[in-house]
């Protein structure tokens, strides 16, 4: 709240992380699993939502909005993803559906960001920190998936398996550049 | 199978 200068920050991933986290804590208002879990679904709700409020109704904020740079279009990831989930699910029904779109979309939420990242040539601190440790966050899921692989019984989820791999395979390039910023000391710059 | 079998994650 304190910063206001949201130059290089996406609204358009801002809006499908929204947008992922509605279609895939759907199940809510079905069933229980822990209070972690539910207390969580309500940070990621509330967080993303917040944030796409603040980017569009907050004065100081929305006045700093990199808007011009920012023209990703929401429907070329929306549409297949959607259509994708309608063609490969494990169950057809609205829930589940809902729920492997949101797999999907979040696995390329972040196009918009890389986008617009690429071309803003002087990228904030902020910006490069919350897409590392974003991408980072996301990579961490692999290795519990290896682990409960060979932990837990019947393990074997493809759709969540392959898309989180995706997902981490978009930030490989970025990861790239970061680190080699961050060990040379230097200012982060991607290449046009 | 049970919704929460591997809806558990975030």
């Amino acid at each position: 709240r304190k910063n206001t200068n949201k130059r290089g920050v996406s609204l358009k991933t801002q809006e499908l992380y929204a947008l992922v986290f509605a279609t895939r804590y759907l199940d809510m208002f079905t069933d229980f699993i822990s209070l972690y879990n539910t207390v969580m679904k309500l940070i990621f709700l509330s967080s993303s939502f917040s944030i796409v409020w603040y980017m569009r109704r907050h004065k100081l904020v929305r006045r700093s909005y990199d808007k011009d740079h920012d023209t990703f279009r929401h429907q070329f990831l929306v549409l297949p993803c959607l259509i994708l989930a309608l063609l490969i699910h494990e169950q057809f029904t609205f829930k589940e559906v809902m729920w492997t779109f949101s797999i999907y979309l979040e696995a390329v939420a972040i196009l918009p960001q890389l986008v617009l990242l690429q071309r803003t040539r002087n990228i904030d601190n902020l910006t490069g920190q919350y897409v590392f440790f974003l991408g980072a966050y996301r990579s961490l899921y692999i290795l519990n998936w290896i682990y409960r692989y060979f932990t837990e019984p019947h393990y074997v989820h493809w759709i969540t398996w392959i898309s989180g791999f995706v997902q981490t395979l978009l930030y490989a390039d970025f990861f790239y550049y970061y680190l080699n910023s961050w060990k040379n000391n230097v200012k982060l710059t991607l290449p046009a | 199978r049970e919704w929460d079998d591997y809806h558990d994650e975030l």
